[in-house]
């Protein structure tokens, strides 16, 4: 399958 | 000093029950409108953001911001210690030394009770999340949180396969939910329709696709967020192989818990 990505590269550092 | 005061112990013994299998460290930020907590697991897959207003709580002062990186199985050990009707006190000294202080009030047993907390990082959180509309996921399911519990549950019997994490298997199709996952001795699958009986007016299951989508989760994170999930009478599911998908579980009009996963598709 897929690989799975980091989450935090769907979100911005405020 | 800083010190917001509430009494949720109850609410928070739960919370933290929850969150400290998957989320080992948490950031935590008390404001004027209330507490907003973020967390993302040692995979950096899943990301939980809890969000409380002031007015959840039967009695919240915060005058100034406070927020801070806390372990969360210590927490969860000070929250068991606590009395389900006690007072919480919160305090960080103005000056900014590195810990925080609980105190549990009970007012029945004249105890007071007091846990220091020393910060920690808090794992690459907050983040700034944008709030996705509706029309960008592909399928949304709803269901109430019983009945996710209960899905989970049937899951996990062949849960175990072994060297690898258990996943499950997400599929919508044709106005259904499909919930697969693989053991090492078998497999679980089960089948949602939508429901809307005269009998049980709110308690549906309600699904809206856009188009099919199939998505892969570890289990340990659908565990999870079932835990979480007591908090609220319903789940909502946005699955999409493009964006995260969000597990999110309202409080009562006056917050949120929502667990971001990153997209695997099938």
């Amino acid at each position: 399958g897929a690989k799975q990505g980091s989450i935090m590269s769907f979100f911005k550092k405020p | 000093m800083l010190e917001p005061r509430l009494v949720q112990t109850t609410f928070f013994k739960n919370v933290l029950e929850a969150l400290s299998d998957l989320f080992i460290e948490a950031h935590f930020e008390f404001s004027r409108t209330g507490l907003e907590l973020q967390a993302i697991d040692t995979s950096r897959v899943a990301l939980v953001a809890l969000v409380l207003r002031a007015e959840a709580f039967n009695h919240y002062l915060c005058d100034r911001g406070l927020s801070m990186g806390l372990n969360l199985a210590d927490m969860a050990k000070a929250f068991r210690c606590a009395n389900n009707d006690d007072i919480i006190t919160i305090k960080a000294e103005e000056d900014w030394t590195d810990t925080v202080t609980f105190t549990f009030e009970s007012p029945e047993d004249g105890e007071i009770l007091e846990f220091d907390f020393d910060f920690v990082g808090s794992n690459g959180v907050p983040l700034e999340i944008p709030e996705y509309q509706e029309s960008e996921y592909q399928a949304i399911v709803r269901m109430p949180s019983a009945k996710f519990m209960r899905i989970c549950k049937k899951l996990s019997s062949f849960g175990d396969s072994g060297d690898r994490d258990p996943v499950v298997i997400i599929s919508v199709y044709k106005e259904r939910v499909r919930s697969f996952a693989r053991g090492k001795t078998g497999t679980s699958t089960t089948v949602c329709l939508q429901t809307q009986t005269v009998d049980k007016p709110k308690e549906p299951t309600l699904i809206e696709m856009k188009e099919e989508v199939s998505l892969i989760f570890d289990l340990k994170y659908m565990n999870s967020f079932s835990k979480a999930s007591t908090l609220s009478d319903q789940v909502t599911i946005n699955l999409s192989s493009e964006l995260p998908a969000v597990f999110e579980c309202k409080i009562a009009e006056l917050g949120y818990i929502r667990y971001y996963i990153s997209p695997r598709k099938e």
